[in-house]
């Protein structure tokens, strides 16, 4: 964490909203919620109480402000993107602990990531500034300065440990009970906004993506995909997730069967961008997020009938897509939509490769990866000889998750297929 | 990898300079950035941002910088926040 250097003497504080977003669904009143919860993040963790004031009356230690461009401070807004929202830190100054939200975003609650940017995310980091916390490298922490998505429930939230850390260096440790206000609410007291019920959100609760194991990997546009069950996390090129909560698969994957629970392996197709989702001895085609078509064999991609994969991936060292079962794998050749002769073949050819991999992908600069378990493999771009030192967990790398060589629940890579060593032997030029 | 148009360097120095990973010029030394000092802002800054310390224009640090955020600085001190000693 990273502290601006001010703080409040006073341990109760008021805020008010002047200004409202003008282009948003939400109500003024889901608006003063999220704040509110926003707040109480900070509060039910400091001792510090808040208390909303009407700003036509009184102006309060934190004045909110939906504005956009040029606004009389040192930082205009941008529009849509970009720029999202600042605060002034703790002062005696009128405009410190001042929110500032970009009135040309879509400000959002509850909807999907993507479609707008979550308010009550936004706003937490804001009051962390507003309370003297500066930006935070953590990659954990709510102070990151880049927007990642929506945080989940707000009556849940809570502030991670770089947060807090930071938190009580400036307010200190809280040793009862949150304060609670005594002055009468303006409004009825908040509740948490309402979600409809969504029978495309999986009932099974969402795993640890930090404990591996994933059904299918793959790099559709740019983006790593981790499918699981039925969830999916996504990794944007930049190296950091999307969200840290998984998405619902039937959510995002417009018109997948129901039924099908798991996707066991993925690819995007170079030719024509399509997205493949493999699941027991078929495969559904979509274009962009909606479904193209009816569920197709696997036998159309040359594996014989009943046989289902472990990964898929199309290697752009020669345009040729990899099916991989156990320890066996097929090759496809897109260009003459038909498999290439000669296949099976032992997948020890790729050196260092785990049997019966959970998925392999391609990443952006070329190389490819092998996950298993907890694990990966990497071979550079163009090799099919993975280099040293590998596998390596793939959690830290990967996922945002600490580092647990020494956790005993991490399991141990599995044995990778033998490496080429010195050998007594002739290699002809044939062969 | 390496900003070649000026008008790469313009928009990579305003980045850099806005979020606290450069000073802001000084008027009245009309300075250039020299490549050297950009490398190191750019590696300070991807180190904030849990990239590998490339200190080039990759495509990871490309797309963090256009990823929305707080208008903030990262760097507290840096972005017109250090008082001037008068002489």
């Amino acid at each position: 964490y990273a502290l601006s250097g001010s703080v409040w003497r006073k341990r109760s504080l008021t805020w008010g909203v002047r200004s409202f977003p003008q282009g948003s669904q939400l109500s003024h009143d889901k608006v003063r919620t999220l704040l509110n919860y926003a707040l109480a993040v900070w509060g039910s963790e400091s001792g510090l109480s808040f208390h909303e004031v009407d700003t036509q009356r009184q102006e309060p230690d934190i004045l909110i402000d939906f504005v956009r461009a040029y606004h009389q401070d040192s930082y205009p807004f941008d529009g849509l993107g970009g720029t999202l929202a600042h605060a002034f830190f703790p002062g005696e100054h009128p405009i410190s602990g001042d929110t500032h939200f970009d009135d040309e975003e879509t400000w959002t609650y509850g909807v999907k990531d993507g479609e707008g940017t979550d308010l009550f995310a936004v706003a937490v980091h804001e009051f962390g500034h507003a309370l003297g916390l500066g930006h935070s490298s953590a990659p954990s922490s709510i102070m990151r300065p880049f927007y990642q998505g929506p945080v989940g429930d707000p009556a849940k939230y809570r502030l991670s440990p770089d947060d807090l850390e930071g938190l009580q260096q400036l307010y200190g440790r809280v040793h009862q009970t949150p304060h609670r206000p005594t002055r009468r609410p303006l409004a009825p007291p908040p509740q948490p906004p309402t979600q409809l019920p969504d029978r495309n959100r999986p009932s099974v609760p969402a795993p640890d993506r930090c404990e591996g194991n994933f059904d299918a990997i793959a790099n559709i546009r740019g983006e790593t995909f981790f499918f699981k069950g039925p969830w999916f996390w996504r990794l944007q090129p930049s190296g950091q997730l999307v969200s840290p909560r998984p998405a619902g698969l039937h959510r995002f994957w417009e018109g997948l069967p129901v039924q099908v629970q798991m996707v066991q392996a993925a690819y995007a197709r170079p030719g024509d961008g399509r997205i493949l989702l493999f699941s027991g001895p078929q495969f559904w085609v979509f274009r962009d997020r909606q479904l193209d078509g009816p569920p197709r064999p696997l036998t159309e991609l040359g594996l014989p009938p009943g046989e289902v994969v472990d990964a898929v991936f199309s290697w752009p060292s020669n345009g040729k897509t990899y099916l991989i079962r156990g320890q066996r794998y097929w090759r496809f050749d897109e260009a003459a939509r038909r498999a290439d002769p000669g296949y099976p073949r032992d997948l020890s050819l790729w050196e260092g490769a785990p049997p019966a991999p959970d998925d392999v992908t391609v990443s952006n600069t070329g190389d490819t990866y092998f996950f298993k378990g907890a694990h990966y493999w990497r071979f550079p771009k163009g090799s099919v000889k993975v280099e040293p030192d590998f596998p390596q967990p793939m959690g830290p790398q990967w996922l945002d998750c600490p580092a647990s060589t020494s956790d005993p629940h991490v399991p141990k890579p599995p044995q990778a297929t033998p490496r080429s060593r010195a050998c007594d032997c002739k290699c002809e030029i044939n062969r | 990898l390496e900003p070649t148009r000026a008008q790469d360097v313009s928009l990579l120095v305003d980045w850099l300079t806005r979020y606290g990973y450069l000073p802001p010029p000084d008027p009245a030394q009309a300075q250039l950035q020299s490549p050297a000092k950009l490398r190191d802002a750019l590696k300070v800054m991807q180190r904030f941002a849990g990239l590998p310390e490339t200190g080039l224009m990759d495509s990871q640090t490309v797309g963090a910088m256009r990823k929305p955020r707080c208008s903030l600085p990262d760097v507290l001190g840096a972005a017109g926040l250090v008082r001037r000693r008068r002489r």
